[in-house]
């Protein structure tokens, strides 16, 4: 069955 | 005592809103033989673009320490309560940041 997915994601932080 | 079992684990993301953008945080809930009345282990598991921001709530490893894991009592907690209340800690304090190319 097509079971719905969601990609995970997360905030960005900027590596100096 | 170093005895093996084999475990439920509930793998997904859940939705957290942070600074007015919704994020796909990426959980793992492992529930125990002596589901409901022993509390589930949970894990943040990030992607290899994300990193684990160890804090109040989450530990180096990822693994998540809750008051609601750990004051965990049959029937008033489940599996729904306490993603609500990852929910709302995580908002407050995401547990992953995304490395960002630049």
């Amino acid at each position: 069955t097509n079971v719905p997915t969601t990609t995970p994601s997360a905030p960005v932080v900027t590596t100096e | 005592d170093g005895s093996q079992k084999d475990l439920v684990n509930l793998d997904g993301t859940i939705p957290v809103n942070y600074r007015g953008n919704i994020y796909n945080i990426p959980i793992g809930i492992f529930i125990l033989d002596t589901h409901p009345y022993n509390p589930p282990i949970c894990y943040v598991k990030p992607t290899n673009t994300m990193q684990i921001k160890q804090g109040t709530n989450v530990d180096a490893n990822g693994k998540v320490d809750l008051p609601y894991l750990r004051d965990w009592r049959y029937p008033q907690s489940d599996l729904l309560g306490l993603i609500q209340i990852l929910v709302i800690v995580f908002s407050e304090e995401p547990p992953v940041f995304s490395r960002s190319a630049s």
